[in-house]
């Protein structure tokens, strides 16, 4: 465990706590994608299905425990108890269209052909591309509540701070994993332009708008 | 070298 890995744990769990109070706390979900939170409930399901099987640490498992609850909690609030609020005219992205590519590139590029590994890969593909309807119905509905976007900031700098950390383990282990590195770098990339809307408005108490 | 087998990351 290294520092930009804790810090990218870190960011990634704030982000997902943060969606959750937004969400409780206002009672809506409006501005958010239901359908990015589905796949970030898949991506965590397939990807932990080690669970209970491959203890590495207390740390590990309790992580992935409170990733695994707090997705399923935001899909419950997002599709039962405040599906009100859910702004389905808007989230429209075709998930079938990530689904189905990560699935099948996930059978042809991996590191070892087990279900089990098959299932990890599809969920490494698919968390790469998981945000699009997000930045989607941001692009549609033009503007991002504030706390909404500092949630994007905290997911996206998660996986940039797991660059950081591949380039740590490279340099220091002789580590690399093409699979997660290469989807990480799509993943982060993704992000850029939501990045410099962050910086160049949030920072400066401007709500986020696109250009129209 | 290549990670395969058990993921020691989240």
């Amino acid at each position: 465990m290294n520092v930009f890995r804790f810090l990218g744990d870190l960011s990634h769990l704030v982000a997902i706590v943060i969606l959750l109070l937004k969400i409780w706390k206002t009672r809506s979900c409006s501005g958010i994608s239901g359908r990015s939170q589905i796949l970030f409930a898949i991506v965590f399901t397939t990807r932990y299905l080690d669970l209970f099987s491959n203890f590495i640490s207390v740390y590990n498992t309790s992580m992935k425990i409170v990733y695994i609850t707090c997705s399923y909690a935001t899909v419950y609030l997002i599709y039962g108890k405040f599906k009100a609020t859910y702004d389905f005219n808007h989230d429209t992205f075709r998930i079938e269209f990530l689904l189905v590519p990560s699935a099948i590139l996930a059978f042809l590029v991996n590191h070892d052909f087990s279900p089990l590994e098959i299932l990890w890969t599809f969920s490494i593909y698919l968390e790469s591309v998981a945000i699009l309807p997000q930045l989607f119905l941001v692009s549609k509905t033009g503007e991002a509540e504030t706390i909404t976007s500092h949630y994007l900031f905290a997911l996206g700098s998660y996986r940039l701070l797991y660059l950081l950390n591949w380039l740590w383990r490279y340099f220091s282990q002789g580590f690399y994993d093409l699979i997660a590195l290469l989807s990480g770098i799509l993943q982060t990339v993704l992000y850029c332009d939501f990045f410099y809307l962050y910086i160049s408005k949030v920072l400066k108490g401007k709500k986020l708008s696109l250009p129209a | 070298g290549y990670m395969t087998g058990s993921h020691d990351e989240l």
